[in-house]
C-alpha cells in the first residue's frame, strides 16, 4: 500500500510536468524533475515505482505518459461533486475560487445555518439552510464536503454528511475532527501552518 | 533535530491538552492523549522525548507542564507579526479571521498591487500598494509574509519579502515555490488537498 506523504507529492510532480508538456519538453530525468519541485531523486523513482515502471535509464521519464499516468492515479479523469458547509468568510473564498472546477471538482451546493446567510449568492447556487442538507445529498451524487464552519459546529456536521453517504471530507474548522473507516477524512489547519512557522522561527 | 513531521503534531497535541485544561484535567496518559488526537501512544512518546523528560511511568503526564513546554516549544509565549500580500479573496478571509491574534499572531499589514484594492479596508489597516512592500518591511519587525497572489506573481512577491528580511512564508499560490535557506517556507496548496481526497476516492 502506498505511504500516505507519498500521495500530495504526485500532485506537486503533476503540477511541474504539465508545465514542461506547455513548454514543449519531452522527456525528463528523475534529477531534473526533483530539480524542480524540490525534492530528491530518489524519493522521486520511490514515488512512482508504486504505480509500475515509467522511465527509461539513461532517457528518463516520458513526459506525457508520466502526465497521464498521474491524472489518472489522482482520479482527475473524472469530475467530483463537492459541497461547502458553512457559508461565511472562508467557505465564501473557497466558492469564488475557479480553480478547483479546473481539475474536475465541481461545487454543486452551499449550505449555512444562518437565516441571513441562507439564499444569498456565495459564489455557487444560492446558499441553502444547513436542515436541507441530508436531503440534498439524498438527491445528488456528492463524493466531497468541505467543511467552513465554526469549531464547534464542525464534528456534528461531519457526522451528518458521513451518515448522509458523502465518502470525503475537507475540514477547515481547528478540531482533531474524526470520521469512521472508509471515509477519507482531511484536516486544512492553518493555525497548525502558523505554528509550525513559529516553531522554526523561535529555534533560529 | 526534529522531524519535520513531528511539528505540526505538536500544535495538534497542544490544542488538546488545553481542551482537557479547560475541563479541570490534571493528568494525562499517553494513551488518553493518542485517544483524543487521533495518533498512537509510542508516536507521542517519541515525539515530546524530543524536547526532555515529562512523563512519570505509570501516572501520565502532568497536563499544566505539558502545555507551557508545547507552548513555549512553539514560540507561542511571544507574539509575531504578519503581513499579508495580495488582499483578494483568501487574502481578505485569512485577515477577517480573529483565530490567529488570540495564539499571538498580529495582523499589521495588508499590501496589493491592484490600485482598486489598495486603500480599502480588508481586516487590518488599509491596504497598502505593493511597491510599499520593501520599506513596510523596514520599518516595521516583520516574522512572517502570508501570500495570497495569484500563481503567476507569488515567487516575484516571495523573493521580494525574502530579500527584505522576512524570516518566514506562507505560501497560498499553486506553485512549487522556492527560498533559499535559512528562510522557513511552507506551503498550503488547497488543490493538492482535493487532488489527496480524489487520489483515495478513485481507489475506493
Ligand atoms: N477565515 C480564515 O481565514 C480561517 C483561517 C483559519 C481557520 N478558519 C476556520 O474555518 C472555519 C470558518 O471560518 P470563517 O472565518 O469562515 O468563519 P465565519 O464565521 O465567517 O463563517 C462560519 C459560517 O458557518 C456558519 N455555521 C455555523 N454553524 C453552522 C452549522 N451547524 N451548519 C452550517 N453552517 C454553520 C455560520 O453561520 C457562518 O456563516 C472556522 O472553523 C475557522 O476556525 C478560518
Ligand atoms: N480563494 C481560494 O479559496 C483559493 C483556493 C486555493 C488556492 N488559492 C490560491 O490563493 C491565491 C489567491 O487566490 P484568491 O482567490 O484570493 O485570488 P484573488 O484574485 O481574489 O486575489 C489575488 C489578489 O492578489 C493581488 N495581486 C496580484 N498580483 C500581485 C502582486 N504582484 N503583489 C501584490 N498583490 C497582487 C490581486 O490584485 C488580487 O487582489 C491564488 O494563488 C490562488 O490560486 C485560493
Amino acid at each position: 500500500s502506498i505511504p500516505e506523504a507519498t500521495v500530495p507529492r504526485l500532485s506537486r510532480y503533476l503540477r511541474k510536468l504539465q508545465e514542461m508538456q506547455e513548454r514543449g519538453k519531452k522527456t525528463v530525468s528523475s534529477r531534473q524533475l526533483a530539480e524542480a519541485v524540490g525534492a530528491n531523486p530518489a524519493q522521486i523513482r520511490k514515488d512512482l515505482s508504486y504505480f509500475g515502471e515509467f522511465g527509461t535509464r539513461g532517457v528518463g521519464y516520458d513526459v506525457k505518459t508520466l502526465v497521464e499516468e498521474l491524472r489518472q492515479q489522482l482520479g482527475l479523469n473524472r469530475s467530483w461533486n463537492v459541497i461547502i458547509i458553512g457559508s461565511g468568510k472562508l467557505g465564501t473564498a473557497l466558492a469564488l475560487y475557479r480553480g478547483f472546477e479546473k481539475q474536475g471538482f465541481n461545487l454543486v451546493g452551499m449550505f449555512d445555518s444562518n437565516p441571513d446567510v441562507v439564499g444569498t449568492d456565495r459564489g455557487a447556487a444560492p446558499v441553502l439552510s444547513s436542515d436541507r442538507l441530508e436531503q440534498f445529498i439524498a438527491d445528488n451524487d456528492i463524493q466531497i464536503a468541505m467543511v467552513t464552519t465554526p469549531a464547534d459546529a464542525a464534528q456534528d456536521v461531519i457526522d451528518r454528511v458521513v451518515a448522509a453517504g458523502v465518502p470525503a471530507v475537507l475540514n477547515f474548522a481547528p478540531i482533531g475532527a474524526t470520521a469512521d473507516q472508509p471515509v477519507i477524512l482531511r484536516q486544512v489547519d492553518l493555525s497548525t501552518e502558523l505554528m509550525t512557522l513559529s516553531f522554526y522561527l523561535d529555534k533560529s
